[in-house]
């Protein structure tokens, strides 16, 4: 596995906040559970109506997830697994590293 | 050989570094390289002088791609733009023109340790690898750690947050050096274009405010035909505008120090895509991507060489 799989399970999410609630509610969410901001660049930059695109780990992912839920909060599941994904963006070069 | 080199393909350091040797050595008309520095884990920071050698004045344009290491796209880019100068400057006018009457400062990767380490440890890191002295954390924003009001709004004075500004302006030894250089070529530069990724935009300064550029009708120009360019290939939109309200406020740019220093065009070019796949685009992307974009920066070089 590329990158000795570590990324297996974890996930990339998309929420755009409807209102400041909800952007508060994903500013704590994002700071307790440490996740990897793809976009925006940081989370003092999230905001109502700001994409918001955060990667989380597996064991994490299910809290994050759970939590939107009981907020009522929409989200999108952009990559349901980090690892697949990371191995086939470079299709061409895990077949060639297995040759 | 180049002949066997893929642009299609994602390359690592050591391989995009073994290009820039090749066509140093077989493509000297043209190429031209060298080191602005060395970053902080001693790494060369090589970029290729592209353009018709010639001993009177030239005008030039820089590009840098890979400031922030995960943005792959950007480095593609880099090469693709190299490969298209090359291979096309005897067979499309325009092109000649650009190389002709202008030098193109390519710095394909601006961030080489940190890309070496998306290689290598962690596919997602994005800072430079710096060490910091009281925290366990590495690395340093490279796009928030130059001298154009440094560490306000938009970056974070804690050294691991991902906008860590760094400890003082010009903190990062891959800054210092770039700013040196363009710093010493002021006069010379006609635009500044830094290539990241994701989110399809075309920005222009300022990043760090909410305000008007004194020459925002020539940029904005330049900003809308480039955008068009763009679209005409694949029907890609990019949304182009000021940095600050497009995207969102952030200080310590290279774009607003560039346009601070006396660069008049300077733009940040956020490539594919707007999040499907993030910083994952695949290689079956890459030449679309480089396609259209390459169409946006003639468009930008061709309205330098008009009178705006």
């Amino acid at each position: 596995y590329l990158y000795d799989n570590r990324y297996a399970g974890d996930k990339v999410i998309r929420v755009v906040p409807e209102n400041d609630k909800e952007a508060e509610t994903l500013k704590i969410l994002s700071q307790q559970l440490q996740v990897d901001l793809w976009q925006p660049g940081s989370i003092s930059y999230i905001s109502k109506n700001a994409i918001t695109d955060v990667r989380v780990t597996r064991n994490n992912s299910q809290i994050l997830l759970s939590c939107l839920q009981q907020a009522n909060i929409h989200y999108k599941v952009l990559i349901s697994d980090l690892q697949k994904a990371v191995e086939k963006q470079s299709g061409s070069r895990s077949s060639r590293n297995r040759r | 050989s180049l002949s066997g080199y893929s642009y299609e393909i994602y390359h690592s350091l050591e391989e995009i570094q073994n290009w820039m040797y090749h066509l140093n050595k077989t493509r000297s008309d043209l190429v031209h390289m060298f080191c602005v520095g060395k970053s902080y884990e001693g790494r060369p920071l090589f970029v290729l002088k592209l353009g018709k050698r010639s001993a009177g004045y030239k005008k030039a344009v820089w590009i840098d791609c890979g400031i922030h290491a995960r943005e792959w796209i950007g480095p593609a880019f880099c090469q693709w733009f190299v490969k298209e100068a090359l291979h096309t400057y005897q067979s499309d006018p325009a092109m000649r023109r650009m190389l002709n009457q202008l030098y193109f400062y390519i710095m394909p990767i601006f961030n080489v340790d940190g890309y070496h380490f998306s290689w290598t440890h962690d596919r997602f890191w994005r800072k430079t690898r710096s060490k910091n002295s009281r925290f366990h954390c590495h690395g340093v924003d490279a796009n928030r750690n130059w001298k154009v009001n440094w560490c306000d709004e938009g970056a974070s004075l804690h050294p691991c947050d991902d906008t860590y500004c760094g400890p003082f302006p010009e903190s990062e030894p891959e800054v210092k050096a770039v700013a040196h250089f363009l710093r010493q070529h002021r006069k010379q530069m006609k635009a500044y274009l830094s290539f990241h990724a994701y989110a399809q935009m075309l920005l222009y300064p300022y990043s760090y405010k909410y305000a008007m550029i004194p020459n925002f009708s020539c940029v904005e120009s330049a900003a809308f035909n480039a955008v068009n360019a763009l679209q005409s290939v694949y029907g890609i939109r990019y949304q182009y505008g000021p940095a600050s309200s497009t995207l969102y406020v952030s200080s310590g740019s290279s774009m607003d120090w560039a346009y601070k220093n006396g660069i008049p065009y300077a733009f940040a070019f956020e490539l594919r895509d707007t999040g499907h796949f993030g910083f994952l685009l695949p290689e079956t992307l890459i030449k679309p991507t480089c396609t259209e974009t390459m169409l946006a920066v003639k468009n930008i070089t061709m309205h330098l060489l008009k009178k705006c």
